[in-house]
């Protein structure tokens, strides 16, 4: 969890997104988390100019599963000098779409009293993991059959040490739901699904061996362009 | 008798991907 985070919000540390040497002086750092159903783009805005920022406001380009600000940008300025402020900015998924690459690419203005700069960013898929993401166990199973072996992936995820039950309560946290699990040989089976805010499922097969800290994320889905990022989902939750 | 029905399904799944 990120400073200040509810407790089972999942939040990457920030990054830096816009150093201040390419924008005169403005910095910004940021990184993204849902939490109850709302995506925020959580950033720290700094200004290591020598005169005061003010007007601030930001656009995004289209994207993938259309992100956009739900509101203005809420800046308390002006901002002085070698001062820095934390700014939360809620977004929805109702902005325009175009596909991206890679898929999960955001491509921002930022605007002050200075200048207008560009930066892209990348967020986890997991901000489009909607809370009504468990799927019937019928239509799991149903699903599973239906999508053809060519829209399979297969992953690694190394050095985890995490057992069935801890892994399949942090994914939880995310809204990767555990709809069946069977043992087999010694390995523990997850069966799990997840939706995007755009409607798109995914369906996982987790792969779980007692003493092997190598797990082995399958995933099936009707878009399988998605499966790499949710992948990275996997990884970052994990091993977070 | 469904619940019982899903939960064989899930075992053969299960089972089907251990020992292909």
């Amino acid at each position: 969890n990120g400073v200040g985070m509810p407790l089972g919000s999942f939040c990457p540390p920030k990054t830096v997104w816009l150093p201040a040497m390419k924008a005169k002086g403005l910095e910004i750092s940021g990184t993204f988390v849902r939490h109850a159903g709302v995506i925020q783009m959580e950033m720290t805005i700094t200004n290591k100019a020598m005169s005061v920022m003010t007007g601030f406001a930001i656009q995004f380009n289209r994207n993938s599963f259309g992100l956009a600000p739900a509101g203005p940008i809420q800046v308390p300025s002006p901002l002085s000098p070698n001062q820095n402020i934390e700014v939360s900015l809620p977004l929805n998924t109702v902005g325009p779409v175009m596909k991206m690459e890679p898929l999960n690419n955001l491509q921002v203005a930022f605007k002050n009293n200075i200048d207008v700069f560009y930066f892209s960013c990348q967020y986890p898929i997991s901000v489009l993991f909607a809370e009504d993401g468990k799927m019937e166990r019928q239509v799991f199973l149903a699903t599973w059959k239906d999508i053809p072996n060519e829209n399979e992936s297969q992953f690694q995820i190394k050095d985890c040490h995490l057992n069935s039950d801890a892994a399949s309560n942090k994914l939880q946290s995310i809204n990767i739901f555990t709809i069946a699990e069977r043992t087999v040989d010694g390995q523990d089976m997850l069966y799990q699904s997840m939706k995007l805010t755009n409607g798109i499922w995914a369906l996982a097969e987790l792969k779980v061996q007692a003493g092997n800290p190598n797990y082995t994320v399958s995933l099936k889905c009707r878009a399988p362009e998605v499966s790499q990022c949710v992948f990275q989902s996997y990884e970052a939750v994990l091993k977070n | 008798e469904l619940e019982d029905g899903l939960d064989e399904a899930f075992s053969r799944l299960a089972e089907s991907r251990t020992n292909p």
